[in-house]
């Protein structure tokens, strides 16, 4: 090291460092690749033997997925082991070394399956050349599979027979085992999964009150919070008092006590209704303007206003009607949401007209820089 | 994009490069508002802060970005909170610009689908993209028309894989025009009677696109998400605080 103490992650067993400070010093970690988590060994390093610098990078390479895939062929028993030893090499915790496979066993594993990956069209992976890895039984250790090594991964599930199908395969209407033990108990509980209330749809638990509908019915969303009289359930089922409903200002963790507070009712006269503490309300005329038609139709997503109109409230209709006013700062609220920029006033409404807005589609998906001619192509 | 060919500059004014650091692009991406584009989400993997990427827009060769072009940077990303890697299953993230584009011949959104708006089985669609061509990476943005095909159609190239109903997909039988890598992120587009283009699919999955393994492209299913699209926009731009 450049220092003469090494800091605490570079140390070595003999008071030597490995790499000169914490961001080059190579360190075991322990593996986190679902993939390879059921090795005879738990802790790698990185680069490993297909140029991959992280458990990261290795999860999301090309390598991870085919080889789940070939393994599905049954083209070799060990082929998973193999694989696992160039995606999350063994780490040798003393003298922070890798711990290569075999020659033999990368061998074996190319002969038996490299032909199946040509018959589409795909190679073997170059950056596994047995010739890099020692020869069992020389004086550089290397990796061989112990008796009792799974050929299948986690994310595998192992037929009856022992083959491996991938676990997504478990349980979807196709029988993929040669023994079909892939579409045996199905049941959701034998599966430790939750069965939605009326319907055969199995979910995992971590779905149940997620704030994500899963389950017809919304069923695997029911009774997930205990709210009190006062107080409503946010999506992720916190519970948030009443009075704090849509007034343009988060109290939910996920925002939800801000959703859908503004609609316009279908139909030609798309009349305003902004919630306010979870009730209705008409919007008043009065000193409405051009800016909170524009900020309605921008906030709903819908584009542009291009009608906007007052419409007589209609009279006779059961129950009071509620509205609300425009709130006299409005325009001091910028980046507010428009039912932050309303307020309760009284239950009257001096011009007792609503508003009605239509908006339209801003534009989108038009490509002027070819020009109309030329769409047109001469023969 | 296998099987396409050159697009002409500003054919696809919606398109854009997502960009990160030294690597250049990375993915596509697709503009649909002046301060939004969309992605998919596995292009954030293991690179998921804001300040790593930038976004090219009005560009057509990607080694000479030229006048039309405008970059912004990446004020926030949005990954949807059920991206599942292992399935590739809800492979979208919104992308919130540093500031608004200008909007420019070269340079305009495209239209999101309305509520339950789906392209037909069998309809022509366009893919477009700087992925992969299955002999060399273009420098030249490529487009190529490809068929919407039904999910349960689609299902039957896929044993190893879950078509879902958050995935849409289009493509040829022979896997003859087909997005690849490269293209993740980028747009499927259908032309409607008006004479506007509509956003139905971002690339997201399929089989290796230069091997012998054919099939469809796999794509995420825009209509699905366009609710999710419109509330994160919406919490994005009104309830900061």
């Amino acid at each position: 090291c450049i220092s003469t103490s090494c800091t605490p992650p570079c140390e070595g067993p003999h008071g030597g460092c490995h790499g000169r400070n914490s961001s080059t010093c190579t360190r075991c970690e322990p593996i986190s690749l679902e993939l390879c988590m059921n090795l005879p060994y738990n802790l790698t390093i990185f680069p490993n033997y297909l140029g991959h610098q992280s458990q990261r990078e290795s999860s999301v390479s090309w390598e991870s997925s085919l080889f789940p895939a070939l393994v599905q062929t049954g083209c070799y028993q060990y082929l998973m082991f193999y694989a696992c030893t160039l995606l999350v090499p063994k780490c040798d915790p003393l003298s922070l070394q890798r711990v290569p496979p075999c020659r033999s066993l990368c061998r074996s594993a190319k002969e038996k399956c490299e032909s199946v990956l040509g018959i589409v069209g795909l190679q073997w992976p170059e950056d596994s050349d047995c010739g890099q890895f020692p020869e069992d039984g020389g004086n550089v250790s290397c990796l061989l599979p112990e008796p009792g090594v799974d050929e299948c991964s986690p994310s595998h599930f192992k037929c009856r027979s022992g083959r491996c199908v991938l676990a997504t395969k478990r349980c979807d209407g196709h029988l993929d085992c040669d023994d079909q033990s892939d579409e045996d108990n199905c049941g959701c509980s034998e599966r430790a999964l939750w069965e939605c209330p009326g319907s055969s749809i199995c979910i995992k638990a971590s779905m149940i009150c997620d704030g994500f509908p899963d389950c017809p019915l919304l069923a695997d969303e029911a009774n997930c919070s205990l709210c009190r009289d006062n107080e409503l359930s946010c999506n992720n089922h916190e519970c948030v008092h009443r009075t704090l409903w849509c007034d343009g200002r988060k109290h939910c963790s996920d925002s939800s006590d801000e959703w859908d507070c503004v609609s316009l009712s279908d139909g030609s006269d798309s009349v305003l209704t902004v919630l306010r503490t979870a009730a209705e309300y008409q919007v008043c005329a009065d000193e409405w303007n051009h800016e909170l038609s524009k900020l309605t139709c921008d906030q709903l997503g819908l584009g542009l206003p291009s009608t906007v109109t007052m419409v007589p409230d209609q009279p006779g209709i059961p129950g009071r009607r509620r509205w609300l006013h425009v709130h006299p700062d409005w325009g001091q609220r910028n980046g507010s949401a428009l039912q932050a920029r309303l307020e309760k006033r009284s239950h009257a409404c001096h011009s007792r007209r609503r508003v009605s807005v239509l908006c339209t589609r801003e534009d989108c998906g038009l490509r002027p820089a070819l020009g109309v001619r030329s769409q047109r192509r001469r023969r | 994009i296998l099987g396409g060919r050159v697009s002409r500059r500003g054919a696809w004014p919606w398109q854009c490069s997502l960009q990160s650091g030294q690597s250049g692009h990375v993915c596509g991406c697709v503009l649909i508002g002046r301060r939004w584009a969309l992605t998919v989400a596995h292009c954030f993997e293991g690179r998921e802060s804001a300040e790593l990427w930038k976004v090219v827009l009005g560009l057509n060769n990607l080694d000479h970005p030229g006048t039309h072009s405008q970059t912004r940077g990446v004020r926030s990303i949005i990954v949807h909170p059920r991206y599942n890697r292992a399935v590739v299953d809800y492979d979208i993230s919104v992308v919130e610009l540093d500031s608004e584009i200008e909007e420019t011949p070269t340079v305009r959104p495209v239209c999101l689908p309305q509520l339950g708006q789906l392209p037909s089985a069998d309809s022509y669609c366009y893919i477009t993209g700087w992925g992969h061509m299955g002999n060399r990476m273009p420098f030249k943005l490529q487009e190529g028309e490809v068929r919407i095909i039904s999910l349960s159609q689609c299902q039957s190239y896929f044993d190893m894989k879950t078509i879902t109903p958050r995935m849409l997909c289009a493509g040829y039988e022979a896997g003859t025009v087909d997005s690849c890598m490269g293209d993740s992120g980028g747009p499927l587009v259908c032309e409607e009677a008006s004479g506007r283009w509509t956003l139905f699919g971002l690339t997201s999955w399929g089989s290796v696109c230069f091997s012998k393994v054919l099939g469809p492209g796999v794509y995420s299913n825009v209509t699905h998400f366009t609710p999710w699209i419109q509330q994160q926009i919406y919490i994005h731009t009104y309830l900061t605080d």
